[in-house]
């Protein structure tokens, strides 16, 4: 079972699309997927149309109950959802020295998935550092921007962070270029700007911007479910081949 | 004096390019305008080039630096920085119950500017609540695409209970759409959706995608100082008239 979280604290990367997208993805290949919602605000859950649970990832982080307990199925996936409660055990469980590693053993019971994804939140918070420590390795998405540039700096500072104060050794797999509009030449500058100050690998693989994406949620699909021949869809359906082969 | 939060808990959504480019354009017709980064990330900070600061927003909100103290000047306007060391100040605000009126206190002494505007981070948090307990009104910044329809719930739930909570009567002066593409047809129906199911305004301006304007933070610029006669510099001049007149 490989667990992988999907971060940026920088807003508006793409995180959320492209967990529910490669996950999919997975899913219609016949992998098992488990999706896990780690933002207060819920994204992940609404684009998947759902909307009226009882319990949450919010309640398997204050203890009160199992992952099992709490998830839902879309599109062959599991999904555990989350919602505004999550702003709430942000606070609670911020405020404490050794509340970071509870998803880590939430997830201990769970070994029957291929792949866990965890769509984090814009924040580098304890509810993004437990999504961290839980994973064997991380996804960065980006938009190829200034500003994304220096979202990329901090990024890598809190994960040599964590891994020393944590002694781990968590990995970024790779970037992920999405939200590319192909005439901007501003791309090419930040691919190089990254290969040249930093040891990351950017996946071969890119997400064009396309309105179809963008569509999906309102109707509690994936984009790939949505309108599978659109460019995104085949862009996701590409970057899920490319994470294959790097994690078998 | 009047004090404006630019909100969204919805990453990505113009927040810190409004706050920039709106306070350029009024300092450009001689408003006395200030500037605060109330986002950890500090990207107002660095996208004004400024990145070499001893003190910064965090200093003040843990009592230590008064205002006056921390700011730098950029295009005729003052700007109060901030970086990482924001989300210490998050954690330990957060944890107490009366840290809610600290940028409010802070504020106080300063009567001089014309223009206060707070560039607040994607979350609902302690800071987002500080900002908005600043101000005397609020602007929220949309991409009009489904998953902001999402956040606008959230954030007017916030301000209500914001208002109940604090006895206060915060308004959202308006929405502005940002990165509008208008060959996007869900624009209308996310207006629409907007008009039907919210007592809120909507500026007559609104500002269109354009690539110069991510590109003007690495020159340390505002879109207005770097590409003066580009579309989202003319939409930013455009919208500053509109807000004067809503704001005199
Ligand atoms: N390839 C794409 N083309 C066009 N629009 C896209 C694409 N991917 C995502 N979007 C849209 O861009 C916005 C931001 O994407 P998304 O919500 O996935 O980012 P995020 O990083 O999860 O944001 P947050 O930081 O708020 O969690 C959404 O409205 C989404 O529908
Ligand atoms: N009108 C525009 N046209 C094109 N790109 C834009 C425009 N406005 C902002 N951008 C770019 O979109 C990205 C997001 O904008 P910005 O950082 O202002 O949003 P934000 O809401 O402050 O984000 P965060 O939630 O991370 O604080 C940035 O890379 C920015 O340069
Ligand atoms: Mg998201
Ligand atoms: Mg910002």
């Amino acid at each position: 079972m490989t667990t992988v979280a999907i971060i940026n604290q920088k807003g508006g990367t793409g995180k959320t699309t492209t967990t529910i997208n490669l996950g999919s993805a997975l899913a219609k290949i016949d992998k098992k997927v488990l999706l896990l919602d780690m933002d207060p605000q819920g994204n992940l859950s609404y684009s998947l149309g759902m909307n009226d649970f009882d319990y949450s990832m919010a309640d398997v982080l204050l203890g009160e109950k199992k992952l099992m307990e709490i998830l839902g199925e879309r599109e062959g996936m599991s999904i555990a959802p989350s919602d505004i409660h999550m702003a709430d055990v942000e606070l609670s469980l911020g405020s404490a020295d050794d509340q970071a590693e509870v998803l880590l053993n939430a997830l201990k019971p769970l070994t029957d998935y291929d792949f866990v994804l965890i769509d984090c939140p814009p924040s580098l918070s304890i509810l993004t550092l437990n999504a961290l420590l839980a994973s064997d390795n991380v996804i960065i998405t980006m938009q190829m921007e200034v500003l994304s540039l220096q979202g990329l700096d901090m990024i890598m500072q809190t994960i040599q962070k964590v891994n020393k104060v944590f002694k781990k050794n968590i990995k970024v797999q790779g970037i992920l270029p999405v939200m590319v509009d192909k005439r901007r030449k501003l791309i090419h500058e930040v691919r190089e700007y990254i290969d040249e100050n930093y040891d990351l690998k950017i996946f071969d693989s890119f997400i064009r911007n396309n309105v179809k994406a963008s569509e999906a949620p309102s109707f509690g699909q994936s984009v790939i479910a949505y309108q599978p021949n659109s460019n995104s869809a085949k862009d996701y359906k590409g970057f899920a081949n490319e994470f294959l082969k790097l994690n078998s």
